[in-house]
């Protein structure tokens, strides 16, 4: 009966994944490969194909970005700016599927709501970053719900700091999708993720490392059952995540730099909040 | 906490209707 219940546990949490994630890694898969025919991505590799594909890309006015002077928005050197800023919404976008998907493991809203705020504070960027991973191949990422291919030589042209903020995921994840993980394992990875019992400022730890460890349990019998050949994948999968908090940490001092040096960039105040005093 | 994170707050608490990002 035990098992009986983690495996349920797997179906409700690939379901919610289903739920709220709009491009699974096997959509994802599937367009990399050349497989959806005549429903190729746009291509970026240049600031041509980029101005070219900039219709494609989901560019919602920031809140505030509509009390910013124009004039210091048109140019090449904006360019990175304005993609910058699109990625921002898509990333606010994604920080509230990755919201939903949370309040659907079972007794996550249960957990005192301070804590709630505390996981997602600090999960959820690791959560985006190996939520990318699927979307990546060693030349480029899809973006845009995988209407844009991005070539990675483009983005390693863009002026500094533009350029230094994607290589370090393409790094992580090249070797993270040698372990093959389908849909279904990553639900089950991305919610260890979020019931992490170690983030700083939590009151209440011990229901969620108890939680944690129901789904670690499930994740660990996941694992067997759809990789049985892959040796120590679970463990392999849990190293992961120490790598992933040295990128969030170089990602979120990446940001910081970015306030800074970049007078017209306003960022999104969602992505404000997670970030501030995050590590 | 709460109050320094009003969105991500109120991203938790609403059940149904997303908030207008």
């Amino acid at each position: 009966p035990e098992a009986a219940d983690l495996r349920a546990l797997s179906r409700h949490l690939y379901e919610a994944y289903l739920k709220y994630f709009p491009l699974t890694k096997a959509k994802a898969r599937a367009i990399l490969s050349g497989k959806t025919g005549d429903n190729a991505p746009f291509v970026i590799h240049d600031m041509k194909s980029l101005m070219e594909g900039e219709q494609f890309i989901n560019c919602k006015q920031l809140p505030n970005q509509e009390h910013q002077p124009q004039t210091s928005h048109s140019g090449m050197d904006a360019v990175e700016l304005r993609f910058f800023q699109s990625c921002q919404s898509r990333s606010a976008e994604a920080v509230r599927e990755v919201t939903e998907f949370a309040k659907s493991i079972p007794g996550f809203i249960d957990l005192d709501l301070n804590d709630q705020v505390t996981l997602l504070k600090y999960g959820v960027i690791e959560v985006l970053i190996i939520m990318m991973a699927p979307l990546m191949n060693k030349d480029g990422t899809l973006i845009s719900y995988g209407q844009i291919f991005m070539t990675r030589e483009f983005l390693k042209s863009l002026r500094k700091p533009f350029c230094q903020m994607m290589e370090p995921k393409f790094e992580f994840s090249v070797k993270f999708n040698v372990l093959e993980l389908d849909d279904s394992d990553m639900a089950l990875f991305l919610a260890v993720i979020i019931l992490s019992g170690d983030r700083p400022g939590l009151m209440n730890v011990k229901p969620i490392e108890q939680l944690q460890e129901t789904v670690l349990h499930s994740l660990e019998l996941q694992l067997k059952l759809n990789h049985p050949d892959s040796l120590q994948l679970f463990a392999k999968l849990l190293q992961k995540m120490t790598d992933l908090r040295q990128i969030v940490t170089d990602h979120v001092h990446l940001i910081q730099l970015l306030k800074k040096t970049e007078i017209d960039m306003c960022l999104h105040p969602l992505l404000q909040e997670i970030m501030k005093d995050l590590y | 906490l709460k109050e320094k994170h009003k969105i991500l707050h109120q991203l938790l608490q609403n059940s149904t209707s997303p908030v207008d990002l």
